[in-house]
């Protein structure tokens, strides 16, 4: 998998 | 996904909500200051990453609206119309929700950097941030339908980002613990908000029937 983050997110 | 394009139009109507109430009402009577300084530091401190990073240019409007209109709602509640109303009963102690938060970030982040810190602040303040103004709620008793409704989109936001976070798990194999603790966190907060809204709005509607 990829990032883990959601950072494209708002 | 769905979910979270729901999610994001709901927060944008929440926003819009809350500056058509302002501007036609010419009064902020009933909505938090508190609260809405509050949001300014979350947008400011989450989107720190427009100057570093570009996602799409959706991202960046909706970032640079989010900032833009955090920023006019507090003016125009201490500039515009603070003549004509005075809030005694926004009284929430704010510094227990910056202090916890700033402290739940240095325990909980991704990297010890100035922006990594930020962010996980934004997201735990992000999750408590209401708080004043549904103390405020609470004091004044009844509250404006439109308020209730601001407070409903705003709310629904994230929980609607919850079942985004289950989809992305599954179709990206991408889990941020940080951003669903915190977000697991604000729709516990707003759930009691939740259940009257929707006893409410079942209520009138029941009363209504012909």
């Amino acid at each position: 998998g990829g990032g883990k983050t959601v950072k494209d997110e708002l | 996904n769905l979910f979270r394009i729901a999610g994001d139009i709901s927060h944008l109507v929440s926003i819009l909500i809350l500056l058509q109430t302002i501007e036609k009402g010419k009064t902020t009577s009933g909505i938090s200051l508190k609260t809405q300084i509050l949001y300014v530091v979350v947008f400011v401190t989450r989107y720190l990453d427009l100057l570093t990073t570009y996602v799409s240019l959706y991202n960046s409007l909706m970032k640079i609206f989010f900032i833009a209109s955090s920023v006019y709602v507090v003016w125009l509640m201490t500039s515009k119309y603070n003549k004509k109303f005075k809030e005694d009963q926004d009284v929430f102690p704010v510094k227990y929700l910056v202090g916890g938060s700033f402290v739940m970030s240095l325990l909980f982040h991704y990297k010890f950097t100035f922006s990594e810190i930020l962010w996980s602040f934004s997201l735990w303040l992000e999750a408590v941030c209401i708080l004043p103004q549904l103390f405020l709620l609470q004091k004044t008793g009844e509250a404006k339908a439109i308020t209730t409704h601001y407070i409903f989109a705003l709310g629904l936001y994230r929980a609607l980002y919850i079942p985004n976070w289950f989809y992305r798990y599954y179709s990206e194999n991408r889990l941020d613990l940080l951003s669903v603790s915190a977000g697991l966190l604000q729709t516990t907060i707003y759930s009691d908000f939740f259940y009257v809204y929707y006893q409410k709005v079942l209520k009138n509607w029941g009363f209504n029937l012909p």
